[in-house]
């Protein structure tokens, strides 16, 4: 049969910033193929197709809370492959090579973590689990 | 390829979509 695509709408305008996004407008409507877990989706509308921010994106049909996965306290542990400095005050800045609890995997692509005492959003792109070859 | 992923970490929600302090 037909594979339904979902439906979801641009919150807010997004300019791209890289060959293969797309640049759409507040109320736009985009068909979702593919969710990366960088937070990264593969969009297409009638005329483009390109990669679009889920944190730009809202369900068309209410929100999908069902996808988002529970925070895990005990924390899981990975380490990161790359640094990454906050721009943010509820990021953490990491060096690379750092081990560190990821506590909520969230669609968008921003991850919870927790390193001692401090917890923040680190990109899950730079992050792989402990053990795992790059 | 178009279905690469871009390899930068995508944006933050715009500011009035934000969460709140994990």
């Amino acid at each position: 049969g037909p594979i339904i695509l979902q439906t979801y709408r641009l919150i807010a305008e997004y300019k791209k910033s890289s060959k293969h996004e797309l640049s759409m407008k507040a109320g736009d409507l985009v068909e979702v193929v593919e969710k990366s877990t960088s937070g990264w989706w593969f969009c297409q509308t009638e005329s483009h197709r390109g990669w679009l921010p889920a944190t730009y994106l809202e369900p068309l049909e209410g929100p999908d809370e069902s996808e988002d996965q529970e925070p895990n306290y005990e924390g899981e542990l990975y380490q990161t492959t790359k640094p990454y400095k906050a721009e943010q005050e509820d990021e953490i800045s990491l060096e690379q090579d750092v081990t560190i609890e990821v506590i909520h995997k969230l669609l968008d692509g921003w991850w919870v973590v927790r390193k001692g005492e401090q917890t923040g959003y680190y990109p899950s792109m730079l992050l792989q689990k402990t053990g795992e070859k790059r | 390829s178009i279905r690469e992923p871009p390899t930068n970490p995508p944006p933050r929600p715009p500011a009035e979509h934000r969460r709140k302090r994990p």
